[in-house]
């Protein structure tokens, strides 16, 4: 025990005395426990190598604070660095010039768009505004019911007439129009990005609609595939900025830097519960700490 | 092995950034680099089929699945929010008619804007009976109600879908183990199986729900859904690997027949490729 202890003391005497810099070798042991941590909160591999070789780049040759391990300084840089990543865009609702401004919602299978669209739908009623949800989820049994269902509760009307998915959400638009709601939130059925059909559904949406947002949704507990279905979402769709649900669990949420650092758009809110409350803004410093651990 | 004799250093890396690509998670991913660091270099050609043998032997194919002959066999089916559990009832329901057997669907989700109308809906797909209460405030009266209801009309198997919840949440836990509670009053040994179902595209957390609805609930088995996608559910490894939980159907679709039985050459030859 005493030896271990006059061991490991030794370690941090010597790596102070040696130079007081951040070098390769005195922050070898860091690096892997960090790529190990990122791995672990469900960072995108690529994602954690090149996000390790920027910060180790711009790490090397700095002084070490006295009161700091080279080790620890490094974290600390980790640390601001993956905050400024998560945090360096920002993203806000845009709104059409001539009412109503329209928002669409895309993401895959089950990752939250309804409930997120009443909780944007509650939110911008609460901020005075005149939203109107409609789905053309014409797929999911009692999907447009769920909607229906969840604007009653956050006492915001709901359009419900027309069976085809582009004609009911353009006839949405001009309901909103006549009756002077300012904004339109359209929720999508989930949908794979290999899809081609559905992914050609959501362009015919946007080609129609000419949303002024288009927002993704993805689920705060995605694993590594995060960047290949937010990439292709990105690429054949376009999306402005993205919503991450769940954040209520214990998933560590390695997702959110995963999305961003793939894509370069930027996380809008979270989801944080069931309930249409449950919406919170994006915080950057503190989704950083949660995915370095 | 001598140093010149070992795979080589950049195959055993690609190998790693694969099996972490797909979801099996630092440490099962360590545990398998581990054994392929003690092969022969004259074995690399063989290296793909060596890691196909390595994956699948994580697989304990030995694990009892041990379909109980009481009537009605019930299911409960658990999981976190949105990944696929009353989709997977309605297709297991479809599957179960097909055997012939006389199945019911139960609304145990009594929180969540229109489960009671989306579980009808698969019911009526599948041929299965459906009992809920569309007013219902509590899984544990409907579960009650259904397996009375069960057991006079003698169906062979109750499927009981419950709403998603977050493991970390201790009064939903408490309420899902309250709902085995009154199920296994009604009939010992019940429910037969629970069954978690987990979202392929999940990470590493998967390993955490598994844990905690083991622990809170016990789970006897594990449902991967939406496999068509893009994401491998390298997860399921882990938690086998970890937890010994066999895994039993995987989900590869929206459609009511988008449902296969687990087959450990088929998965590990989807996750390498
Ligand atoms: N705990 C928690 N649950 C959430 C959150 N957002 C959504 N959910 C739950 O996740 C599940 C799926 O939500 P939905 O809104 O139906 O998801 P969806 O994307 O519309 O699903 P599809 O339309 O089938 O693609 C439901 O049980 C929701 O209550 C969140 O932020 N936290
Ligand atoms: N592509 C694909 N989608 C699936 C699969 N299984 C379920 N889904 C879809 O995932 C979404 C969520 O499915 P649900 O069955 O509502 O999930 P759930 O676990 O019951 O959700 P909650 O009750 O809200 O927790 C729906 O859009 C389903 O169609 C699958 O194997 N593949
Ligand atoms: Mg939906
Ligand atoms: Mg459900």
């Amino acid at each position: 025990m005493l030896e271990q202890l006059q061991e490991s003391l030794g370690k941090i005497v010597k790596t102070l005395r040696s130079e007081g810099k951040i070098t390769e070798n005195n922050i070898r042991d860091t690096l892997r426990s960090v790529r190990r941590s990122l791995l672990e909160a469900d960072v995108n591999y690529k994602v954690v190598k090149e996000f390790i070789d920027n910060v180790q780049a711009k790490a090397i040759g700095i002084t070490v604070t006295k009161s700091l391990t080279p080790g620890r300084q490094v974290v600390k840089i980790f640390n601001d660095e993956l905050t400024r990543l998560l945090g360096a865009k920002q993203y806000h609702l845009k709104t059409a010039s001539m009412p109503p401004t329209v928002i669409l919602l895309a993401g895959l299978q089950g990752c939250g768009k309804t409930t997120f669209a009443a909780k944007l739908a509650l939110m911008l009623k609460n901020q005075n505004r005149k939203p109107l949800l409609v789905s053309v989820d014409v797929y999911r049994p009692a999907a447009m019911q769920q909607l229906e269902i969840l604007g009653k509760q956050i006492g915001v009307p709901v359009f419900s007439d027309e069976s085809k998915v582009v004609k009911r959400a353009t006839e949405a638009v001009e309901f909103a129009r006549k009756q002077h709601l300012d904004t339109v939130i359209v929720d999508t059925a989930g949908r794979l990005h290999i899809d081609k059909e559905m992914m050609k559904e959501l362009d015919a949406l946007k080609k129609n609609l000419k949303p002024q947002n288009i927002l993704f949704v993805a689920d705060g507990m995605t694993g590594q595939d995060a960047v290949n279905t937010a990439a292709s979402f990105n690429d054949q769709l376009g999306f402005d900025g993205i919503i991450l649900t769940k954040m209520d669990s214990d998933t560590r949420g390695g997702a959110a830097l995963s999305i961003v650092s793939v894509t370069g758009k930027p996380i809008m809110y979270i989801g944080t519960g069931e309930k249409p409350e449950n919406i919170e803004a994006f915080h950057p410093d503190r989704i950083a700490n949660r995915i370095l651990g | 092995l001598g140093k010149y004799f070992r795979i080589d250093t950049r195959l055993l890396s690609t190998i790693e950034d694969t099996l972490i690509a797909s979801d099996l998670g630092v440490e099962l991913t360590d545990i398998l680099i581990d054994r392929l660091k003690k092969i022969d270099r004259r074995e690399s050609a063989n290296l793909a089929e060596i890691l196909k043998t390595e994956i699948k032997s994580l697989i304990n194919s030995e694990i009892s699945i041990n379909e109980t002959k009481t009537k009605p066999r019930v299911i409960l089916c658990v999981g976190v929010n949105g990944t696929g559990k009353t989709t997977s009832i309605g297709k297991l329901a479809y599957r179960f008619r097909t055997q012939g057997k006389r199945v019911m669907l139960v609304a145990g989700d009594t929180f969540r804007a229109a489960a009671y109308e989306q579980l009808k809906i698969w019911a009526e797909r599948s041929g299965a009976e459906f009992l809920g209460n569309p007013k219902g405030k509590d899984p544990s009266s409907v579960a009650f109600d259904a397996i009375k209801s069960a057991l006079v009309k003698g169906h062979d198997t109750v499927m009981i879908d419950t709403a998603g919840r977050l493991h970390t949440k201790s009064n939903l836990m408490d309420e899902l183990a309250k709902i085995k509670r009154v199920i296994a009053k009604q009939i010992p040994d019940a429910p037969h199986d629970i069954w978690l179902v987990l979202d392929a595209n999940t990470g590493q957390n998967g390993i955490v729900q598994a844990q905690e609805f083991l622990k809170t609930v016990g789970v006897t088995g594990i449902i991967l859904s939406k496999l068509d996608g893009t994401a491998k559910g390298g997860a399921v490894l882990a938690i086998h690997h970890k937890l010994s939980i066999p895994i039993r159907y995987l989900g590869v679709g929206e459609q009511i027949d988008d449902l296969v039985e687990f087959d450990p050459g088929n998965f590990v030859d989807a996750l390498l490729k």
